[in-house]
């Protein structure tokens, strides 16, 4: 259940440039990545290889982005994949798999090319499968230190380079949501299977539906907020297991913590409301009854999973708990207050702020505004030729649609057409209340609902 | 919704997270546009990758077969004016409209619901054990006057928000309904009048309801679908 895709590294809609001098890789190919891979690991000189997924073609390549007169370029019909070893600047195990391209020893003396004999003599000399090449350090006799290599120094023979196992690499923070490191074996030493490939174990973390949980290839990483990192197995009978990984001794400080109201998703939320919006009071997180659950304190260091206050270990929508009522798990605490998020300038406008002739040029969230003269990234409805009287100066907030709601402008976000500034409403701005009961109002093509559909027809 | 029972809302609709949860509620007020709350999403710009909405089907949680469900990746969220506490769901795609799918008007500029008027909200939300929390439930509530809100509330009303009369019984919204309708029937139409907002507490019988006075930001909703 291994798939050859598990020794390799993809970039997506990335494609490796070749200088034009070096000869051209290896013919195209037909077949489904796993098969491009496959072909690719049996052959010597492949290190990596292109996958169109269209067209189904691969290119197999003799070379990565670490070797020289390469260059990694976009290009939306390729995935580029690449082999582990060549890439990773750690070890599994012995290091024996080791390409990597460190050429100095654990001392810092550099490394004699394995062509070379001079100053020190030797046996180990390169041939295209032992993967001796230049002044790389490597491990041809499964030294166990790791990877070595003869020194150029004539009185240091050969040194250990001092390489880090991967599980030594990158170490872990807190329950590692953020461990970004290339571990791919579990603590029992199983393989793991690839975040992209549903098989052996289907599962609903693909990584498109999850951009922000760095669910790249098959390295244990922990978008569930478990206890530590975690992948699915290559055993069909093991479908997910924890992976052993050094613990960082720095806790890193909590950022964006607020007591008296939350931002973003809660997960700095230091308060001590402790009560759901039904007024159910929360369950203590060390507690397991009514409710079960793995949030258990110490296991959290960084969440502060304190008494039974309201608090997002998980990266929830806001800050939850579970509640002392049997039947109802979890209650999500939305009535603490959000914070402003909001910039804002001394600056105010008055009614509508339709005479705002002021210079603020940014938007409430701190977005350049776009030039009313200019044609993107929005092309405006609303232009100086439009509204030749509304001032439409540079990239000034203006508002000259009488926009009820004040001042405005595009935005220079492309995906942000327009928003309002950060001007407030001068106080006592005579902005007309709410307009009582207009002429009769009729409405089309809404709000009609067949009332038979009732449950009961249900 | 504490205190209603099963009913039929086809503009109402359920906001999922990538794990297929509901959440929140929302209102169809355009085939590819969705109304909510600013309360239910961590930020102006969040990452709605994988999130989604769920329509034309009475149950929270409908099986495979569910003959006219409809699931719709939400594209992009747009936040309304300061102080609105409104967003705006652009669907990746726009909803078909059919029996169990329909759109919900849009109240004019600045219209006031006369006092008394009956409104209906909707969601999936938590229920308190008052009705079946896998199913849409509704529930009716007796809009009451500006000023008589205000003084219920000592002055803290604001004109951005529309209240509801406290009922004995405990009728009201709840936990997952918030970003859900209020909907009133005027000219033999269902308006969206209002937006469920969190509250301290759910289905107060001392205290009206709040809502987000939907009339009051009509012009930007439009300006967003315009542009």
């Amino acid at each position: 259940h291994r798939s050859p895709l598990n020794d390799f590294e993809r970039l997506r809609a990335t494609e490796l440039l070749a200088a034009p001098t070096d000869p051209l890789p290896v013919l195209l190919e037909w077949g489904s990545a796993e098969q491009c891979a496959q072909h690719c690991v049996t052959s010597l000189t492949c290190r990596a290889f292109h996958h169109n997924r269209q067209s189904q073609l691969c290119q197999l390549l003799p070379w990565t982005q670490h070797s020289p007169h390469v260059q990694l370029q976009k290009n939306i019909h390729y995935d580029l994949y690449q082999k582990k070893d060549y890439l990773r600047d750690c070890i599994v195990a012995d290091g024996s798999s080791y390409r990597g391209t460190r050429a100095t020893t654990e001392k810092g003396l550099r490394c004699q090319h394995w062509q070379a004999t001079t100053p020190h003599d030797h046996r180990f000399l390169p041939s295209p499968r032992n993967g001796l090449e230049e002044n790389y350090c490597r491990n041809p006799d499964r030294d166990k230190q790791g990877p070595w290599c003869y020194t150029i120094d004539p009185n240091v023979r050969h040194q250990t380079c001092g390489i880090k196992k991967c599980e030594d690499a990158v170490c872990v923070t807190c329950n590692g949501e953020d461990y970004r490191g290339t571990v791919d074996h579990t603590e029992s030493g199983t393989e793991c299977q690839r975040w992209d490939l549903q098989h052996p174990h289907k599962h609903p973390f693909h990584p498109d539906k999850y951009p922000d949980k760095g669910l790249d290839n098959n390295y244990c990483r922990n978008p569930d907020s478990s206890e530590r990192p975690w992948c699915y197995t290559t055993d069909p009978g093991r479908e997910r297991e924890y992976c052993r990984i050094r613990i960082c001794k720095k806790r890193p400080r909590p950022h964006n913590v607020t007591t008296g109201c939350f931002r973003g998703k809660g997960e700095g939320y230091r308060g001590r409301v402790n009560i759901t919006v039904s007024g159910i009071p929360c369950q203590r997180w060390d507690t397991q009854s009514p409710h079960q659950h793995h949030f258990v304190p110490e296991k959290y260091p960084c969440k502060d999973l304190q008494e039974n206050y309201c608090r997002n270990p998980d990266g929830s929508e806001a800050p939850w708990c579970f509640t002392t009522h049997p039947t109802i798990r979890i209650a999500f605490c939305f009535h603490i207050r959000r914070c402003p998020e909001e910039l804002s300038t001394p600056e105010c406008y008055h009614s509508h702020g339709e005479h705002y002739h002021g210079h603020i040029s940014k938007t409430r969230k701190g977005i350049t505004c776009q030039p009313w003269a200019a044609q993107a990234p929005h092309v405006p409805q609303i232009s100086p030729l439009t509204h030749p009287e509304a001032h439409l100066e540079e990239n000034y907030c203006r508002n000259p649609d009488n926009d009820s709601h004040g001042p405005w402008c595009y935005t220079m976000d492309p995906r942000t057409p327009f928003d309002y500034c950060a001007i407030k409403p001068c106080s006592g701005s005579t902005v007309p209340s709410i307009v009582e009961n207009p002429d009769a109002v009729t409405f089309e093509q809404c709000g009609r609902r067949d009332e038979r559909l009732q449950w009961k027809g249900r | 919704i504490v205190g209603g029972q099963p009913g039929n809302s086809p503009w109402t609709v359920s906001i999922r997270n990538r794990a297929g949860s509901h959440f929140c509620g929302g209102s169809l007020v355009k085939e590819q546009w969705v109304i909510s709350t600013r309360q239910c999403f961590s930020s102006c710009d969040a990452d709605l990758t994988g999130y989604e909405v769920q329509l034309g089907t009475l149950f929270k949680d409908p099986g495979p077969g569910d003959p006219n469900q409809q699931t719709i990746l939400i594209a992009r969220i747009v936040c309304g004016p300061s102080e609105s506490e409104l967003v705006m769901l652009k669907l990746a795609r726009p909803a078909v409209l059919n029996s169990r799918v329909a759109l919900i008007c849009l109240p004019h500029e600045r219209y006031v619901v006369p006092a008394g008027t009956v409104c209906e909200i909707a969601g999936w939300g938590e229920t308190r054990g008052t009705a079946d929390g896998n199913v849409l439930n509704v529930a009716r509530l007796p809009v009451l006057a500006h000023d008589e809100c205000n003084a219920a509330l000592r002055g803290r009303l604001k004109d951005s928000e529309l209240c509801t009369a406290p009922l004995r019984a405990g009728v009201g919204a709840c936990e997952g309904d918030y970003g859900g309708p209020l909907a009133c029937l005027t000219a033999d139409c269902w308006v969206l009048e209002g937006v469920i907002i969190p509250s301290r507490v759910c289905a107060r019988t001392d205290q009206p309801a709040l809502f987000i006075r939907v009339s009051l930001y009509v012009d930007w909703i439009h300006k967003v679908m315009k542009m």
